[in-house]
């Protein structure tokens, strides 16, 4: 059986508006 | 009188030829493919509109931070899982053609709980959605954690979705399972149905 290997990218986080964070 | 008469859509002056009878012109509208689109990146508070062939092109170029990837079996490595605060991680995937766009939204409330929600968002009409399948997986030391779904449309709204848990949805301590150096890897595979 072959397995596949996925790629991989690494994403960085980035800020949530200020006046959504709140939300919850 | 109204609905004997044809209309057409609002939307004719981007390209759409369809005329219909008053009563259907809304519902119509709705699903519009000629309809122009906000811009789906979600935290930016990005006020562009434009076609959907467009999307992709304002994403290439006005937030450069979103990495695409081709492939339909994918690995979205999250990095800083834990910093505090509201985040959101956000990329695209290019498969079968079309362009998807891969969600991971934290949220935290006024206590400190921390929710985090990962979706998928096809750059295209709700037709076209619903020929695909998602599937968002979370894997380690003999845990696994999987949601599948059809992908949003474009015409659907992400904030909606998290809102009524339409997603993979976690908290903290299911992070804290699966997360490795702060990085939280979720293979990301798309199919054709």
């Amino acid at each position: 059986r072959t397995y596949r290997v996925p790629k991989e990218v690494r994403v960085e986080p980035q800020k949530f508006a200020e006046e959504l964070i709140h939300r919850l | 009188v109204a609905n004997s008469v044809l209309f057409p859509c609002t939307y004719a002056f981007s390209g759409c030829h369809i005329t219909l009878p008053y009563n259907e012109k809304v519902d119509h509208e709705k699903v519009c493919k000629f309809r122009p689109y906000p811009c789906p990146c979600p935290g930016t508070l990005c006020k562009w509109l434009g076609s959907l062939e467009a999307v992709v092109r304002h994403l290439t170029n006005e937030h450069d931070h979103v990495i695409t990837l081709k492939g339909e079996y994918i690995i979205f490595l999250a990095t800083n899982i834990n910093l505090i605060g509201g985040f959101d991680w956000v990329m695209m995937q290019f498969c079968y053609g079309f362009h998807f766009m891969l969600v991971l939204q934290k949220q935290e409330n006024r206590n400190g709980d921390q929710q985090f929600f990962a979706i998928v968002q096809l750059i295209g009409t709700r037709q076209e959605a619903e020929g695909f399948v998602y599937r968002l997986e979370l894997r380690r030391h003999r845990r696994r954690l999987t949601w599948e779904a059809t992908p949003l449309s474009i015409h659907e709204n992400i904030a909606t979705a998290i809102k009524n848990r339409d997603c993979l949805n976690f908290d903290t301590g299911t992070v804290q399972l699966f997360e490795e150096n702060g990085d939280l890897s979720i293979i990301v595979s798309i199919n054709m149905c």
